[in-house]
């Protein structure tokens, strides 16, 4: 099992510091509609390098910081941090876990870093597909998105295929 | 390069057919090649149980959800990833297919999933369950529940 | 007719702010004009309860179908039909607005509404209930289900 | 109230005659995926006029006709009735009751009935807007089509607005 845990601080509606322990092989999130689900789905993607403000929903990289509510007022910034276990040191890095976290600020400022150490984009890229083990966007399967394989046209199921080749 | 794609069309198709056969308990499913001198597209055929070969655009809702899934976890086994991610993607099944969906959850081995779903029974397929919850308004909040079944969360639908 | 549209806009705003109030318990809704000299597009602005006011591409699954029902039922509101037909339009929507989305139904006057569901709630606020099954395969059948909350069918979800 | 009664026979999976009482303000039709729920909804737009093969999920017009199955042999046609209550003749028939039936067969040839009296679609048409009442697509809300109001453009929303009022 890679997942190991997923941090959240000020990323929409994680206005808090909110922390889930993932090492389990099914892990069910529940709530009410609006509650925060897809938005802790998107603090994955978003730490995993999603860049394609479509898929997180956003019209710029700023809507992702809490933007204040009713009773509480905005942040400054929004993070969230993912680490993984390491067996056998598959990431290449050494330890036993790799943690990867991307922060945004209000100056539009934006970090990423890898076991605490500052890298650029392409680096938690390269460090997540060194394991050989598929990423992008195809494991992760958004609200409305299952059955865009069956409607595809053909010519675009076999551009899929061959990227999973 | 050529080969190895034919080595991974190869699992995908196979991958396809047993999950589909498990998920409407019979029928055929295929993929078909569109080739003009070379390959230009990949296409769905599908028969289900008891029904005859129709157009794929004739299924319905939940018909085409369990179809793409079949297919995206034949994927995923052609090329494994970390972990999976699905978001409410059994809002559409009945309650017989909500089973059958995560039943084919818990068969994948060696493999994480993380699920957002508003079904009991996906939930109760899972091995750990947080609820999401907005006290506060505007802010989220997370909570880990038991998985004892009378526990299970009333906004689920 | 360029009257007859303003106050048909009027008739669809005010209606469709009461329904989404009633659905939301709360929050403000309106529709904006965009204009360049005459009339060009007509957007929606939303402020859920609680919340601040933020881009429509923010809204979660449900708050987007209960936003897009009020505003739909306006429509119908300011242009009454013979009936309406709505198919598995609940599918999103966790078990609190699934009952509040019935509700709604149940509060439009002079209307007749087929639905199509999965969702339990939805069926307690029909009058009648017919289902649909395949007991041979490939051919459907109706029968007519009593409404007691006992006897609504298993496969609902 | 105005829908009366559906009869729908060897309309996509509805081989067999099938007659639903429709005097009632609300109707539910439940049942497992597949089972011909949107096959019925389907039949009630295409007797009122639903030309759009999209909107019937179909490729051709034959694809409406029972197309047999593993137990049973294809029919040669389809055919789909509504009748409607006529309160003060709003219809503007004369009869208590307006009946409309459409059918399809095998050779492409279709038929169009007013109270059992062979007339062209557009006689259809003028009858059910004759009640002043609206009708085309706008009131049939199909599955997946609820956000489509939330997610059309401003200028498509105004033009919706417009076919309203
Ligand atoms: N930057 C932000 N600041 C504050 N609130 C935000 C921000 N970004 C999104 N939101 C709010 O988050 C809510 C959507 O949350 P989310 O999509 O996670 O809901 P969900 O739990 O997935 O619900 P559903 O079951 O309906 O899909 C919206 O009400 C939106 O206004
Ligand atoms: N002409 C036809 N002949 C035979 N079967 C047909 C025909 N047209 C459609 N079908 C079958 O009807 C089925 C789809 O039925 P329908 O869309 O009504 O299901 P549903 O009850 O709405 O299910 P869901 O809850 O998944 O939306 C498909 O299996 C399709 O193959
Ligand atoms: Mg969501
Ligand atoms: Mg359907």
């Amino acid at each position: 099992m890679y997942l190991k845990s997923l941090h959240i601080q000020g990323f929409k509606t994680f206005e808090q510091s909110t922390t889930l322990e993932l090492s389990y092989p099914i892990i069910a999130i529940v709530g009410p509609n609006g509650s925060g689900k897809s938005n802790l789905v998107d603090a994955l993607r978003w730490t995993l390098c999603e860049q394609n403000l479509r898929t997180l929903r956003a019209r710029s990289m700023l809507d992702l910081i809490f933007a204040g509510s009713a009773t509480r007022r905005p942040v400054s910034y929004a993070e969230a941090e993912v680490v993984f276990n390491n067996p056998g040191d598959v990431f290449g890095t050494g330890g036993d876990t790799v943690t990867v976290a991307r922060r945004i600020f209000r100056s539009k400022e934006s970090d990423f870093l890898i076991d605490g150490k500052s890298v650029q984009l392409r680096d938690v890229e390269a460090v997540l597909t060194s394991t050989g083990l598929g990423f992008r966007h195809y494991p992760f399967i958004g609200q409305g998105e299952m059955s865009r394989i069956f409607t595809m046209k053909p010519e675009e199921r076999k551009t899929l295929f061959e990227e999973v080749a | 390069a050529s080969t190895l794609f034919e080595e991974t069309f190869a699992v995908i198709e196979k991958a396809f057919q047993e999950n589909f056969i498990k998920m409407f308990d019979g029928g055929e499913a295929r993929l078909v090649r569109q080739e003009n001198g070379e390959l230009t597209g990949i296409d769905i055929d599908v028969v289900l149980p008891g029904k005859r070969r129709q157009p794929l655009e004739l299924l319905s809702g939940g018909e085409k959800v369990l179809t793409a899934a079949a297919l995206q976890f034949a994927l995923f086994k052609a090329r494994p990833s970390l972990f999976y991610l699905l978001d409410e993607v059994d809002n559409a099944l009945d309650e017989d297919n909500v089973h059958r969906f995560a039943r084919l959850l818990r068969e994948q081995e060696d493999s994480q999933f993380l699920v957002v779903t508003h079904n009991r029974e996906t939930m109760l397929a899972a091995d750990v369950l947080y609820g999401v919850t907005m006290q506060e308004s505007g802010v989220s909040k997370v909570v880990s529940l038991r998985l004892d079944s009378d526990e299970v969360p009333v906004h689920a639908s």
